[in-house]
């Protein structure tokens, strides 16, 4: 518990003095081993070291608190600011429809967070349209229109196999139909495909979505930063969206990708039923990082 | 690491940072580099250049020693029973050796070798199954695969494209039938036509939820029960993107379930799949196979040197 292991680092400070760079160093250890266990990028992980030690030095120790718990509150307020705004909304269009493409590695919930999606934006008054744009994915099409009916949405399948070209009748039509938002669920791909992120290039061409989010697995490991990076270099991410965090992955994925490509974290999945999607709240992620 | 004029702390925080880089994690890679020093003091080595040759010799080895463990069943505590079995069941368990190329000799062990595939949702479990029974059609095996999976929105669908492509039969049932029973009809199939091999497709679920951890052991009883010795083997599909949390899935499925591998699922990405080296070294699970693809022949099987290099390019 790194309360406990900063109880140990600082039980030489009695509440007098300032925290010495010697002490905060040995705390600072502490901190690395607990963001790189929560899965921060290493790279990550050294820089924000770097800017909360020279922080901590010469803290005045207060008499309130042990010193140990006055090093964590300030590694958790600098995560919380790192991590970003808070509740950061879906932007919608100022003229509709609004375009939501979602788009990220194999298996990380693109799918069924289409249907998450739907499903909160319905209640806020949206008519939300799920455009089927995984055209390669064995079952794909059977697999979105089971989830779009638990919202229920509406589901525009398209006629081929060409991902682009759906995309942008979708869209088309959506006018037409009074559809004032599209959610674009898109086939899982490496970062490292040209072919694949050059295809997402060209959909982002003909349907200039009002939001490109990037959706990744909450227990991704170091590998989080290349993937954003690759992401958002290629086709320019909006923002974020986290899966699968009801589970006991401390999710340091979220500082790597918020460091890395400075877009907000907007929700996080917790679960695989069509609400469960919560709004990303800094605090929590925070804490849930620090362990 | 090239410039290295001598073998000094700040050596080994690069190599360090090598393996955290890769998912081998902070309490694995202290470990592991603990052993390379000790092996520096006491053979003496002094070039720089050999450190990262002993780092990966350590590697390979920790990786290997997971396989061997598995296939000497002698090296299980007498009397230690899986926590899933149940009395009566699986005597034979234990004597089955977990190599390919006892796939074909599995005259042994009378009956289908019965594989069933776990994990967390969303790791490649329902595609593995299509490349492994692939695999061993073209090795000469009757193969069947089962629909296990009866939650998630059409993931029979996606097995019976996979099965279609393996050229095998898909035992399955309807949405929202009991896993367990759907697995007991596919190995009494399997059986009656004379298969060699069942596959067992399961849903995705997160390890922390027990009642789930529970239905799977459940399976296995029934399995048992059926055949006994069945199901030889239980391989946990990891994605290579995963970070430290692999090791708590892997921690936890193999201690509701006695895994018997790992296939590490998306090793065609820039991730490194490193948590295997942890989950050998502290758990002695090997990994079995390495998913590179989301085609049909994507698959190969694991080989630690090749792996343990790729580490370090
Ligand atoms: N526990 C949990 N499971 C989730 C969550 N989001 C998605 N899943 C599950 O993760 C698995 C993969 O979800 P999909 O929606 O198919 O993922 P995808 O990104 O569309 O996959 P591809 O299209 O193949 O790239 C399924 O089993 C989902 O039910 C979540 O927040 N929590
Ligand atoms: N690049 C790559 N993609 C893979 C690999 N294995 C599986 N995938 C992809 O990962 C996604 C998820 O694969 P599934 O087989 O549906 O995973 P699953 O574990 O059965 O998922 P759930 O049943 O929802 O838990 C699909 O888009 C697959 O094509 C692999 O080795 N490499
Ligand atoms: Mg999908
Ligand atoms: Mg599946």
């Amino acid at each position: 518990d790194l309360t406990e292991k900063l109880g140990d680092v600082f039980r030489r400070l009695r509440g007098y003095g300032r925290l010495s760079e010697k002490d905060v160093r040995a705390a600072m250890r502490e901190i690395r081993i607990a963001l790189l266990e929560a899965d921060v990028n290493y790279r990550v992980v050294k820089d924000f070291i770097d800017s909360v030690q020279s922080e901590a030095v010469g803290e005045r120790v207060t008499k309130s608190v042990s010193p140990g718990y006055q090093v964590i509150k300030i590694v958790h307020d600098e995560l919380v600011s790192l991590l970003g705004g808070e509740g950061e909304r879906i932007g919608f269009a100022a003229s509709p429809p609004t375009v939501i493409m979602l788009v990220g590695l194999q298996g990380c919930g693109k799918t069924t967070l289409a249907a998450k999606l739907a499903h909160r934006l319905k209640k806020a008054g949206k008519r939300p349209l799920l455009v089927a744009c995984d055209t390669r994915r064995p079952a794909a099409r059977e697999q979105l229109a089971i989830v779009a009916d638990q919202v229920p949405a509406p589901v525009f399948f398209g006629d081929g196999t060409d991902a682009v070209e759906v995309a942008a009748s979708a869209v088309k039509g959506a006018r037409e139909q009074g559809r004032d938002l599209l959610i674009l669920d898109t086939g899982g791909r490496l970062h490292i495909d040209d072919e694949l992120m050059d295809e997402l290039a060209r959909m982002k061409d003909a349907v200039h979505p009002t939001e490109i989010c990037l959706v990744a697995d909450g227990m991704t490991g170091q590998d989080a930063v290349q993937v954003a990076k690759e992401f958002d270099d290629r086709l320019g991410i909006d923002g974020v969206i986290l899966t699968k965090l009801d589970g006991d992955a401390r999710g340091g994925a979220a500082l790597s990708i918020r460091a890395v490509t400075g877009r907000p974290i907007k929700f996080v999945g917790v679960g695989e039923k069509v609400g469960d999607l919560e709004e990303f709240i800094p605090e929590r992620m925070a804490s849930r990082i620090l362990g | 690491l090239r410039g290295r004029a001598r073998i000094d702390d700040d050596l080994f925080e690069e190599l360090g940072e090598i393996l955290i880089s890769a998912d081998v994690g902070v309490a694995a890679s202290e470990r592991i580099l603990d052993r390379v020093k000790s092996r520096v003091r006491s053979n003496g080595v002094d070039d720089p250049g050999e450190i990262p040759r002993l780092l990966q010799e350590e590697i390979e080895e920790i990786l290997e020693a997971a396989s061997r463990r598995l296939t000497a069943p002698e090296k299980r505590p007498p009397g230690e029973r899986p926590r899933w079995e149940r009395p009566e069941a699986g005597e034979g368990a234990d004597e089955v050796p977990v190599t390919e190329a006892s796939m074909a000799a599995k005259e042994g062990t009378g009956g289908p070798r019965v594989m069933m595939v776990v994990g967390v949702n969303g790791t490649g479990k329902t595609t593995t199954i299509g490349k492994l029974a692939k695999r061993y059609v073209d090795e000469g095996q009757r193969v069947l695969v089962a629909a296990c999976d009866t939650y998630r929105a059409a993931a029979a669908e996606q097995l019976q494209i996979w099965a279609d492509r393996a050229g095998v039969e898909m035992v399955g049932s309807h949405s929202g039938a009991d896993p367990a029973s759907v697995a007991y009809d596919a190995l009494s199939s399997t059986v009656a036509r004379g298969g060699d091999v069942l596959l067992i497709d399961t849903a995705g679920r997160l390890h922390t939820r027990t009642p789930l951890m529970e239905e799977l052991r459940k399976m296995k009883r029934v399995l048992a029960r059926l055949h006994p010795g069945a199901p030889h083997d239980t391989l946990l599909v990891l994605d290579a993107t995963t970070g430290q949390n692999g090791l708590s899935q892997c921690r936890l499925f193999h201690e509701a379930l006695d895994l018997t591998g790992i296939v590490l699922a998306k090793l065609d990405g820039t991730a490194r799949g490193g948590i295997v080296i942890a989950a050998a070294e502290e758990l002695g699970i090997p990994v079995r196979y390495v998913g590179t693809g989301e085609t049909i022949a994507d698959i190969a099987e694991f080989d630690p040197r090749s792996f343990a290099a790729a580490l370090f390019s």
